[in-house]
């Protein structure tokens, strides 16, 4: 189906908000980061998978709503993975 | 559980920490009383054992910060992150930062600074996060009851293997041991030369308890059942010196050594083990021999040596004018006494193998008998 605009710009949103989310938590590398990637360095659907493997959610690599979800919850400041 | 990549702990057991400013949102009163009782989460399973300082340098500094704060983790505002803490080491290592933009309260109209405290202050210890729903170490909030916490199976095994189980620290009493305690095995229970480290009631049923052991006389059941201390209270030390319960408030009130811990039923109350110290004993006190709670008198009796102390459970203070001598006011009570409690208005002291009836009122010894005559041998 066409996507409606403002979906588009929500769905864009989430998806910044989950990097940052993942960038924070789970060392998502962003783009800013050095030219040449990590040998480990992965895409931020692996670290979604990561991420909904830790909280034992249903792993798809997809931004699914469950997903956001917890992604959203208050929490502490601390990486989930790789301190 | 997890820990820290090559799992950083701290190599001392007596850490100091500092509070070094508050929020606004809550009394600066009910922050000391939440990061303490945050601390006892973890010392209540481990040997470790903290202790606040309030200048100077500290391993643990914890402050309350909004947005960038001088490390490379700024906060972000409301929600989101909530506070995180350093793994253990030199400078920064151990620290807690609170985001101040967040509500911090005592209870949980607002985010619970007792449980986001206990969380981070695992960070200090060495702990990472735990993905086991429910355990202190999960990385989101989750608005859990603080009365009577108890600290998640996931979190003690985490925590117990960086610094193992509490140990317990018996400070050297004055006179060593006249016997090495023996442990005593269940067919024993009539020994006539039965003694016994602490006896208590609690909810109707009498405790008595020697070495890791307690023998139960209960209402309930017929006979006398023999457990282990453990299996009652699996995060307390065994080998308790006195007990007493405060049956109007459901509180047993348990001693080893310089400490003592409350429980209500099987649940150890949060922010023990105290100093017995904070009753007001003075320093020279190192042990308590026996206690017994009177409840027409709202007092509890503390003995030591050949001496007694009157502490006054309604105003929570220890009475002027003790110690005073144990045979002044129980005549025929000439030795110290090793356990004592309360039942039908009587108090029972034990010395020994031996046992004495007391008049609760007129402190006047009705009867003499054998420690264990409550056992029906």
């Amino acid at each position: 189906f066409p996507v409606v605009p403002e979906m588009e710009k929500k769905n864009e949103e989430d998806m910044q908000f989950a990097e940052k989310y993942l960038e924070k938590y789970y060392k998502l590398k962003t783009e800013a980061e050095p030219i040449f990637k990590m040998k480990n360095s992965k895409t931020i659907s692996d670290k979604i998978q990561e991420m909904q493997a830790f909280f034992g959610l249903k792993v798809t690599g997809e931004l699914d709503s469950n997903t956001l979800e917890v992604m959203k919850q208050p929490r502490c400041g601390i990486p989930d993975v790789g301190q | 559980f997890s820990t820290f990549p090559l799992s950083p702990r701290w190599t001392k057991t007596d850490l100091k920490y500092r509070i070094l400013n508050y929020t606004p949102d809550m009394a600066p009163a009910d922050v000391d009383e939440a990061i303490e009782k945050a601390w006892n989460v973890w010392s209540s399973v481990t040997p470790l054992k903290f202790t606040r300082v309030y200048e100077g340098e500290a391993d643990i500094m914890i402050s309350f910060v909004a947005g960038f704060h001088g490390d490379f983790y700024s906060f972000d505002g409301v929600g989101g992150t909530l506070a995180h803490a350093y793994a253990p080491g030199e400078g920064i290592g151990g620290d807690a930062h609170f985001d101040e933009d967040e509500y911090w309260t005592k209870d949980m109209k607002g985010f619970n600074l007792f449980l986001v405290a206990a969380h981070e202050f695992g960070h200090s210890l060495g702990l990472g996060h735990s993905n086991v729903l429910g355990s202190l170490m999960y990385p989101a909030y989750l608005q859990t009851e603080t009365r009577n916490y108890r600290l998640p199976q996931d979190d003690v095994d985490g925590i117990q293997t960086l610094y193992g189980p509490p140990t317990s620290t018996e400070p050297p009493t004055s006179t060593p041991p006249t016997e090495t305690p023996t442990e005593t095995s269940t067919t024993d229970s009539c020994d006539p030369h039965m003694t016994f480290d602490a006896i208590t009631t609690l909810r109707g049923e009498i405790i008595f308890f020697k070495d890791r052991y307690i023998w139960r006389k209960s209402p309930y059941f017929p006979g006398i059942e023999q457990d282990l201390i453990s299996s009652f209270w699996p995060t307390l030390p065994s080998g308790f010196q006195a007990a007493y319960e405060i049956d109007k408030k459901d509180q047993v009130f348990l001693f080893k050594g310089n400490q003592y811990w409350v429980v209500k039923g099987e649940f150890v109350q949060p922010g023990f083990p105290r100093n017995i110290h904070t009753l007001g004993f003075p320093r020279y006190v190192k042990k308590i021999d026996a206690a017994v709670y009177d409840g027409n008198t709202k007092k509890t009796y503390f003995f030591v040596g050949d001496k007694y102390w009157s502490y006054d459970e309604v105003t929570e203070s220890m009475e002027k004018g003790y110690p005073r001598r144990i045979s002044v006011d129980f005549p025929r009570i000439d030795n110290k006494v090793d356990a004592a409690f309360q039942e039908k208005g009587h108090f029972y002291f034990f010395h020994g193998s031996k046992q004495y009836e007391i008049d609760t009122k007129y402190k006047k010894v009705i009867r003499e008998m054998k420690s264990n005559s409550w056992f029906g041998c």
